[in-house]
């Protein structure tokens, strides 16, 4: 009920104050439950026979585990139809009523699955008492029995060649788990239908191939996923942007990593850490021209890093590097950045000849506040 | 949490307490920075509105508000892309607040692993929250400690489900010490060398904790997520303000 207390919905009494639990009752809802997806119905009402008023109830259910592995000791042909009927109970799209199994349906199920049960020391589902269920009619419209070709085997089990269902999980898992040794065969990725990462024989879905996420270990599913030209570069989703627009403040991919990391800090011969920029597709150093305390905070927290910094400034004579320099921007007080690259032109002289080294450090994170000692 | 114990307070500063009216703590959180909070993604399931909810740090008791309390509103969930509610994959999702928190003994952000950390199994951890304790729903922080199950193992408590790389397993075969409803998104932590603690889980699903079916306890993989975790944060406060 909205007002917080607990209730059971659609029941007969209006439990709730204002008659919410009255609320989405009398509708076909369609089937979701995994377990149930290859019945010969698609719709289904709730409570179901179990007594669980939703198909997420249903779905984290004791039952929902124990039938499926019953199924396995094949103990009856269509005891996961049955169990299916209960659970997910099919719905009636012209009364919106659900339909019941029919008693013998039931019967059969207990009779020669309860004592397989019992071998385990399990008891038949308390709620499934048989004499609930309609006698089989002869225009047969009241309750439910299988057809010859329904599914034996749930979507969760993979059927073996002698008919019996093994879990999916128990599938190419190294364990013969049927008799004929047949959920061992065919395991290669393509004749599941599935693509091979060649490196550690992963098998992951097609639709993981090129979507922005790797997924092998060498990330070899998202190579090759573009034709980017000569002056363009390619963004973690495969979209294809000019190089100058890399790292140029502005987001120019879909999923933003032309601004990725944009700044990093490199390490010298003597362990000093250059401020770094990647723009354009290549890296420059930063002038210490008209350098700030504040800029050096905002690239160190750029980096992830948010704790104290020291800034350094190297000389650096060498002119081979004059085109490696960027330059903070002449009106870079009044640009309103947000990051700190957005703030640095290529082209200009670097007076000074000094380039900015940071130390950066993380912030302060993981450590419990000590425990007050108190005399005894 | 089942078969824990109660918490000190400020034991754990980094457990946060998801919040949302009328029904007040939904779901565990865990703070990593100043702003920023970890969560599990299937907690936002069917309330994905920022304004609904709020975020309470620095709480032992939640029906008692300590002076060391913190509360903040959500600015920005972020969710992640390929969540999956049909089988819980990738079940994790990032929260901005609306200011910093202050940093205080009782309110702490917990470190990330490396992405390529991953935590041994057979490592004891701990994990934190005000869920359902099995008889009762506590108003104090519970804490439990729990080992770290090899998803080779966890695979053979599940059959049903499929455990990937973004999970992680902790707890024991016959479920003594387990996470249980309302401390999903809260933390599963462990203790570095040095003392430092880092989030290794956030807390996902697993067998209905107080039925006959035990297990152990299923957290998403954080060091799985850690490069999506950074970039989402730098998306969000460098590049979409």
């Amino acid at each position: 009920c909205i007002n917080s207390t607990c209730s059971g919905s659609c029941g007969s009494s209006l439990n709730c104050e204002t008659h919410q639990n009255q609320t989405n009752c009398g509708q076909c809802e369609p089937i979701t439950l995994e377990l149930c997806m290859n019945l010969p119905y698609n719709y289904t009402h709730f409570p179901n026979y179990l007594g669980h008023r939703t198909q997420k109830e249903s779905s984290i259910s004791w039952e929902s585990s124990l039938f499926p592995a019953l199924v396995q000791t094949n103990c009856y042909k269509y005891l996961m139809f049955f169990a299916c009927t209960i659970l997910v109970p099919k719905c009636d799209p012209q009364t919106t009523q659900r339909i019941p199994p029919c008693r013998s349906l039931c019967e059969l199920s207990k009779e020669r699955c309860e004592s397989v049960l019992g071998i385990v020391g399990l008891q038949w589902p308390e709620d499934t008492d048989c004499s609930q269920f309609p006698e089989e009619k002869s225009d047969n419209q009241t309750c439910l029995m299988p057809d010859d070709d329904v599914e034996e085997c749930s979507p969760s089990h993979f059927k073996c060649r002698t008919g019996r269902c093994v879990l999916m999980s128990r599938r190419c898992d190294g364990h013969a788990d049927c008799e004929d040794d047949s959920d061992e065969e065919n395991c290669g990725c393509s004749q599941r239908g599935l693509w091979e990462c060649p490196s550690n024989k992963l098998c992951i879905k097609h639709t993981m191939i090129c979507d922005g996420f790797p997924d092998c270990p060498d990330q070899v599913d998202e190579k090759n996923c573009s034709s980017c030209k000569d002056d363009e570069l390619e963004c973690a989703n495969h979209d294809c942007v000019p190089r100058d627009q890399w790292c140029n403040g502005h987001l120019d991919c879909r999923d933003s990593s032309d601004e990725w990391n944009c700044v990093s800090l490199s390490k010298s011969v003597n362990s000093t850490t250059f401020l770094t920029i990647h723009k354009s597709a290549a890296d420059y150093h930063v002038c210490a021209d008209e350098w700030q305390e504040d800029l050096s905070q905002l690239a160190c927290n750029q980096l992830g890093l948010g704790g104290p910094y020291m800034t350094e400034t190297i000389e650096d004579h060498d002119q081979r590097n004059r085109q490696n320099w960027l330059r903070l921007h002449s009106d870079w007080k009044n640009k309103n950045a947000s990051t700190f690259h957005e703030l640095l032109v290529k082209g200009q002289l670097c007076q000074s000849r000094q380039r900015i080294a940071l130390l950066c450090t993380k912030e302060d994170c993981g450590r419990r506040p000590a425990a007050r000692m108190n005399k005894r | 949490i089942l078969g824990g114990r109660t918490s000190r307070p400020g034991r754990w500063p980094w457990q946060c307490s998801l919040q949302s009216e009328p029904s007040g703590h939904i779901c565990g959180c865990v703070l990593i920075g100043k702003k920023w909070v970890l969560t599990v993604a299937h907690c936002f399931e069917g309330r994905e509105n920022a304004a609904v909810w709020k975020v309470v740090f620095g709480i032992n008791n939640l029906d008692h508000p300590s002076d060391f309390m913190q509360t903040r509103l959500v600015q920005k969930i972020i969710l992640h892309p390929r969540y999956n509610r049909a089988v819980v994959d990738y079940d994790i999702s990032i929260v901005k607040l609306d200011t910093d928190i202050n940093v205080t003994s009782y309110v702490r952000p917990i470190c990330l692993p490396n992405k390529k950390h991953s935590v041994e199994p057979d490592t004891y951890c701990y994990i934190t929250g005000w869920g359902h304790m099995g008889n009762k729903m506590p108003f104090k922080l519970q804490e439990g400690e729990v080992r770290i199950i090899s998803l080779e193992q966890c695979q053979s408590y599940f059959d049903l489900k499929t455990i990937t790389s973004r999970m992680l397993c902790a707890g024991y075969e016959a479920g003594t010490v387990d996470s249980c409803m309302g401390d999903s998104g809260g933390p599963l932590v462990c203790e570095q060398p040095g003392g430092r603690w880092t989030l290794f889980g956030l807390t996902s699903w697993g067998s209905v904790c107080f039925s006959k079916v035990l297990g152990p306890g299923v957290y998403s993989n954080v060091a799985h997520f850690v490069e999506w975790i950074e970039r989402q944060i730098y998306i969000h406060t460098f590049l979409l303000n």
